[in-house]
């Protein structure tokens, strides 16, 4: 898995050509919202638990 | 002939397309646990055809002595309907008799893709015309394979032939062991590798959550199967060690709208390797089996 691999499945997946300009100021004191986190939470347990197809 | 209202219209028999024959091979601890199908070789063995049709049928269908055999796989479902996948087919001439093979693999795939406890694996057999239609010739109906019928006697029967590979040989290990480096004659096996979000320059005020997460690699080499195949796949390469399974990485990032900043959940699918095995390069996908 390489770092090239990683941005173009991300920009993919928001349908970007090219990686958002963003500043420190964008994201400071940006707070996660508890929807958010919870959504996050449930993706990530169910990707550990759930089986892919795979090759 | 059975209704007042309709005027009956007489048929005949004009063409026989084909014959088909439906065998039953039980098998239930067939496949040993812990092994991989390979291959699965139907042999049916195909009678001479006695030489006196031979000449008469040489008259009458003079450079045409061929008729094509067609395996499906018959599934019953549970209420009771049917269905059938078509797995091989091949021409065969009325002059050869013996031993033919057909490659019967995806249905003992589809097979054990079935829940259960499981039917038996029902493959059905026709021999048809070739090629189909008024143009071909009755070769078909010489076609006869031993065992049809109750005259068959157990000579010649119908052999299914399991190519398995045994995995505890031929697989993968599993997670590599952390303590012991990998070298060349390490087993294929899922070793750690940890990716860093926060060191790409590229993830910067853009990717919150998660900082880094443990993506696993495939790594080792797989042992190589001495035996020759039946069938030989024509794209098949060594047996190699990948990511058979998968899952995805979901991620927090930050996303512009209405000029302001909010945070979003994304999912990147394929993102860790959950699983290595050993696997033919090239080898066809196995058709999954659809409801």
């Amino acid at each position: 898995l390489t770092e090239q691999q990683i941005l173009g499945s991300l920009l993919q997946q928001l349908h970007l050509s090219e990686v958002p300009a963003l500043d420190k100021a964008d994201v400071d004191g940006l707070v996660i919202p508890a929807h958010v986190r919870a959504q996050y939470v449930a993706l990530l347990q169910r990707s550990h638990g759930a089986r892919s197809r795979g090759k | 002939r059975f209704s007042q209202n309709f005027r009956e219209v007489v048929g005949r028999f004009l063409l026989s397309e084909a014959s088909t024959h439906l065998l039953v091979f039980d098998m239930e601890q067939r496949l040993p646990p812990h092994s991989e199908l390979v291959q699965a070789v139907l042999r049916l063995f195909q009678e001479p055809v006695p030489k006196a049709a031979l000449r008469r049928h040489e008259r009458l269908f003079p450079r045409s002595d061929r008729a094509r055999v067609t395996v499906q796989w018959l599934h019953i479902r549970e209420d009771g309907s049917n269905r059938t996948s078509l797995i091989d087919s091949r021409l065969v001439s009325i002059h050869e008799s013996g031993w033919q093979a057909l490659d019967v693999t995806e249905a003992v795939t589809f097979w054990q893709q079935l829940r259960r406890p499981r039917q038996p694996l029902l493959l059905q057999v026709s021999v048809q015309r070739e090629p189909p239609g008024p143009r071909g010739s009755d070769a078909h109906r010489l076609v006869r394979f031993a065992s049809q019928g109750p005259s068959g006697g157990g000579q010649g029967e119908p052999q299914l032939e399991l190519h398995t590979l045994d995995l505890r040989d031929y697989g993968a290990q599993g997670n590599c062991d952390p303590k012991a480096p990998v070298t060349e004659g390490t087993r294929c096996c899922r070793q750690e590798m940890y990716i860093d979000l926060q060191g790409m320059k590229w993830a910067e005020n853009w990717v919150l959550e998660p900082p880094g997460f443990l993506a696993y690699e495939c790594v080792g080499t797989c042992q190589q199967p001495p035996e020759p195949l039946a069938f030989r796949w024509p794209f098949l390469g060594p047996r190699q060690c990948i990511a058979s399974e998968t899952t995805s990485l979901p991620v927090i990032v930050s996303i512009q709208e209405g000029g302001k900043p909010r945070p979003q959940v994304v999912s990147l699918p394929n993102m860790r390797v959950k699983k290595c095995s050993c696997a033919w390069d090239g080898a066809p996908v196995p058709r999954k089996l659809e409801p």
